[in-house]
């Protein structure tokens, strides 16, 4: 089983 | 006053089928350097970053910064009017509310206007740090939007193994399996067509093909794709636009639940 993470989880806010 | 101008339309058409499929509004940033955008679809999984350098475009005016929030569906249906021959200037006052979109025929005889609201877009803007992939591929564009299509009927996952020997493409689920391997190609003399490997370390991960079947509405604009993965970090896949920029989309991998 995979799950999807959110993008925001890799790249800080700016 | 900014005033951005394109011998042919169709360019800017083919930019926005890119982008229209995962994003539904997106502010357009432009500046001395050029048009710029970043947004994240609404499910917060992938990011589009798109570059449009200014001297790319056939004529480029920018006197002061200026962000331009567009309803994308609304700037479909007026770049729907424009014959992709057509060259095409896009204006705006300082401080406007609205853009202009002008289209002129190649013999000068049609000269047509569209006015766009703008929109107040409250987006956040991520940091993209410079990252060494471990592995990078350069394939057809046209090819790996085959294979995302053919792959996405036989599952939501495409995992992508890439060796020194080739990448991998594997999806598998209720109908059964599907594995497309892909060899470095041996000759060099048709760059178009070629597959190219950079790989520092062998990665495997997982992506959700719904994405890449958006990503790979970008294949008109380049012939080939780049594809840089390390693991577990997202996936880029950058798409360059001829003398004019690129576009990039990061999407997260999948884990193990």
């Amino acid at each position: 089983k995979t799950k999807q993470g959110s993008i925001m989880s890799f790249f800080a806010k700016k | 006053m900014f005033e951005a101008r394109l011998n042919t339309s169709q360019v800017l058409k083919k930019v926005l089928d890119a982008i229209k499929d995962l994003l539904n509004e997106a502010t357009f940033d432009c500046s001395d350097s050029g048009i710029q955008l970043q947004a994240m679809d609404n499910s917060h999984v992938s990011l589009v970053s798109l570059s449009l350098r200014s001297d790319g475009f056939d004529k480029y005016r920018c006197d002061r910064n200026l962000s331009m929030g567009m309803n994308l569906a609304n700037m479909a249906k007026i770049m729907k009017c424009a014959n992709n021959d057509d060259t095409l200037t896009m204006k705006a006052q300082d401080n406007a509310d609205t853009v202009t979109f002008m289209f002129e025929s190649q013999n000068q005889e049609k000269v047509s206007d569209y006015e766009m609201k703008l929109m107040n877009l409250d987006q956040e803007h991520l940091g993209i740090p410079e990252t060494d992939y471990a592995c990078v591929v350069r394939m057809p564009a046209m090819e790996f939007a085959r294979i995302c299509r053919d792959l996405s009927q036989f599952g939501e996952s495409v995992v992508i193994s890439c060796t020194k020997e080739g990448v991998k493409f594997s999806a598998s689920g209720d109908a059964g399996s599907a594995n497309i391997k892909l060899a470095q190609t041996s000759t060099v003399d048709k760059e178009d067509e070629s597959v190219v490997i950079e790989m520092q370390e062998p990665v495997t991960l997982t992506f959700a093909c719904r994405y890449l079947n958006s990503f790979t509405k970008a294949t008109p604009l380049c012939n080939q794709v780049q594809l840089s993965m390390s693991a577990d970090v997202p996936l880029v896949v950058e798409y360059r636009i001829p003398d004019l920029g690129h576009i990039r989309y990061y999407l997260a991998p999948k884990i193990e639940d």
